[in-house]
């Protein structure tokens, strides 16, 4: 059964696309078949491991299902890791895809059935979302079987916990109740100030056991590593970030995946 | 004249909302008339200084003039600042904005025109974004005099920049041609990192004299401010961050704001 976990928050910058990355290239080097897909305009997923955005087709041109064969293969990065890349024109997302005849909300969800019926099926599909709680994001709410949502050790990171844990609601009642919130992982905690130790207890206190135990620091290896493509136990393996994602890898296995 | 400037970005986090906040409240006490408006439906820079969101009518409402009276009287925080807040339901422009009979693109022109048409003409408009290039944002770009671009001094932050700038010209070519870049700001610099001062000098190869001279270090102070609802120069005024953005502060008027 293939996991599709959905990374999404629409406060910006805590650290979506970077758990993406490294989380799926240690469930890869762990004998896990994983995918990245780059839902985001921004295409980050994709640069950070050293890939283009897609042209001929764009994913936006995939999603609408404009092209003859509407698949688009995954690129292989390192061994037991695929990424379908994000294209710019995903901003077009929004306006288009409920103009299309078929559902707008289940374009993703239609693409990863295409794409499985013709490769080897995948232990996890990871889905990375812009900061937003636009039509793709609700795409990958529609498609995924688990929510995963990153939060920075931060005051409006906190404050925007709410919303999207409301977001989630809504999309178990409307959309896919079979949405499992996989868990809120909280990142860039550093151990020096008050304020994350505060923000960490706060989570904890509202969310308890749907908090990962694993927290991931701040730690400029993390943010270094994309400008090199590479996953951070790759560029810099004794590095605290990439203990603290393998600790998160570890922590995912135990749990039964 | 009343200086308009939209600050924008859609790569997420990067100092948007903080560099609102700060700049605005410094100019206030500069006794300049200085108004923010929180277009993000995350209404970061309306809780950042104690305000709720708005209700009867929401920002959105008055966005979609569906209200008898579309204006929305703002609050005031330290005297000569205040603040138009933002709404949650500010999600919903994406789809209503185009839905409405007049120009979706100029709903907030519209909106500043009401006001400053009722109370003693600004100085200074701040308009926060959400981290997107979608409708509200290009409401902001229409209704601006100027856009200012915060970017932190990191790889997937210096790879958005390109979009950001080529959405600029855009709007200086379709929607409002006397868009005037105000400046790229660099934020959350570190300058123990090398990735910090690789990125710097990158940009400041690239965009000259684009770029503001005062850069905004990482400073603690800068995230503990908004949960005390207050400005950084009120909350801790000692603070490196507090200084930095007083340094901006002093660049912009004896650029002859
Ligand atoms: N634990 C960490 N320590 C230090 N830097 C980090 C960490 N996690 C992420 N970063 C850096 O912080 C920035 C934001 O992270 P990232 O881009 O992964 O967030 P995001 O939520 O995907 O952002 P967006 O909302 O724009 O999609 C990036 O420059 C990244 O390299
Ligand atoms: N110079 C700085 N030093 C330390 N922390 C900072 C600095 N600037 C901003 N922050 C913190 O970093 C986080 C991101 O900043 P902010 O929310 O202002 O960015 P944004 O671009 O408005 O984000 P969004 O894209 O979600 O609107 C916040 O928690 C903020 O308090
Ligand atoms: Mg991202
Ligand atoms: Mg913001």
């Amino acid at each position: 059964q293939t996991k599709i976990i959905a990374v999404a928050n629409q406060k910006g910058g805590v650290g979506k696309t970077t758990t993406v990355i490294n989380l799926a290239a240690n469930l890869a080097t762990s004998e896990k078949r994983t995918l990245i897909v780059d839902l985001d305009p921004q295409c980050n997923a994709s640069s950070g491991l050293g890939f283009e955005p897609t042209e001929e087709p764009t994913l936006l041109e995939v999603l609408l299902e404009e092209s003859d064969d509407p698949t688009l293969l995954p690129f292989e990065t390192i061994p037991g890791l695929e990424v379908i890349t994000g294209s710019p024109d995903l901003v077009g997302a929004e306006k288009l895809l409920p103009e299309g005849k078929k559902d707008p909300l289940k374009a993703v969800d239609r693409m990863l059935n295409r794409l499985q019926s013709r490769v080897d099926p995948y232990d996890f599909i990871f889905l990375d979302c812009p900061p937003s709680l636009g039509m793709l994001t609700l795409n990958a709410f529609t498609a995924a079987t688990d929510l995963m949502i990153p939060v920075q050790a931060e005051y409006f990171a906190l404050e925007g916990l709410t919303s999207i844990m409301e977001s989630l609601e809504v999309a178990q009642t409307r959309m896919n109740k079979g949405l499992n919130l996989y868990g809120i992982l909280i990142t860039m905690m550093d151990l020096r100030t008050n304020l994350s130790r505060q923000v960490e207890s706060e989570i904890r206190k509202h969310y308890g056991k749907k908090v990962f135990k694993t927290t991931i620091p701040r730690n400029v290896r993390l943010s270094e590593a994309p400008s090199h493509a590479l996953p951070v136990t790759l560029y810099d393996f004794w590095s605290n970030g990439a203990k603290a994602y393998m600790e998160l890898t570890k922590e995912i296995m135990r749990n039964g995946s």
